[in-house]
């Protein structure tokens, strides 16, 4: 279902499906222990999206590329006088 | 200020982008500032190049990631424009910068500050409506996984990676959110949307946020 659903093609060899399956059940054991804190009203709830045949390395090398400094303390109108 | 506050709703904010296979959501958060502080300023709403910062923002670093600070500082003080996206599409990937005239259609940077709100997310909510949408840098390693609701847990605040833009808030209910637009397409999340547990500096969305006027 999830390769139909984001249309995942992977190699010949079955070397890549095989690797993706294990990032695949990883992101399922990822799921449970995330969603083991969801009890609160209208908390986040965590499973299978477009991420989840990519290792928790692979994410963060393609998306989590951003820095974002330091940066001063706001000091705006609640503090003016 | 207002329980509830959506810029959306005041017809400011651009649809849900999908930035693919390229880290490039510092240049996808400061375009979609820019043209939707151009739009609060009663312009029509316009969607502006995101290729364009990509290309041409030699401070930062194409699809292998950037600062929207440092994306900000160059729109400011280069005085480049922004012209339309459809003048200059997204590709995915960095290419060589395109030049246009000083006479070109397009959108510049008048200012921009940088604050951090931690401990102060009301004067954050403050800013917000006063300014437009914000350009926020939060931690968003659990977001590998995450499909719809408040996140409201195991969100640390200890190492920004990714630049996403805070479009409204909604103190309305029990559990008090932003309202945050993300460049992963709309089959991620709410409809391209995250919302985020307001106080707490969860994500630490607090922690560095930009706000721009064109």
């Amino acid at each position: 279902t999830f390769r139909k659903t984001f249309h995942r093609l992977y190699g010949g060899s079955g070397d890549e499906f095989t690797r993706r399956l294990v990032h695949f059940q990883e992101a399922a054991v990822r799921h449970t222990h995330l969603n083991s804190f969801s009890t609160e009203p209208q908390s986040a709830t965590y499973g299978f999206n477009q991420f989840s045949d990519l290792s928790q390395e692979e994410f963060r090398g393609i998306y989590l590329q951003a820095t974002g400094g330091t940066a001063p303390p706001f000091s705006g109108p609640l503090t003016e006088g | 200020l207002p329980t509830r506050f959506d810029w959306r709703d005041k017809a400011v904010v651009a649809p849900v982008q999908d930035q693919l296979a390229c880290g490039s959501c510092w240049a996808f958060s400061v375009v979609g500032a820019v043209q939707s502080a151009r739009a609060v300023g009663g312009s029509p709403l316009q969607q502006l190049s995101v290729q364009q910062l990509l290309d041409c923002s030699f401070t930062n670093n194409g699809c292998g990631g950037g600062s929207p600070t440092a994306a900000l500082s160059w729109l400011q003080q280069t005085r480049e424009k922004l012209v339309a996206a459809a003048e200059y599409p997204y590709q995915a990937e960095a290419r060589i910068c395109r030049f246009f005239s000083q006479t070109h259609r397009g959108v510049e940077v008048k200012n921009f500050t940088v604050h951090s709100f931690r401990g102060q997310e009301a004067a954050m909510m403050a800013q917000l409506v006063e300014h437009g949408p914000l350009v926020v840098v939060v931690d968003a390693v659990s977001w590998q996984d995450y499909l719809g609701g408040i996140i409201q847990h195991h969100c640390s605040s200890q190492w920004p990676n990714h630049a996403v833009l805070v479009v409204g808030y909604d103190t309305s209910g029990e559990v008090p959110y932003w309202i945050v637009q993300n460049s992963w397409g709309t089959s991620w999340g709410n409809e391209g949307y995250v919302y985020i547990k307001m106080g707490g500096d969860i994500c630490g969305i607090a922690d560095c946020v930009a706000a721009v006027s064109v």
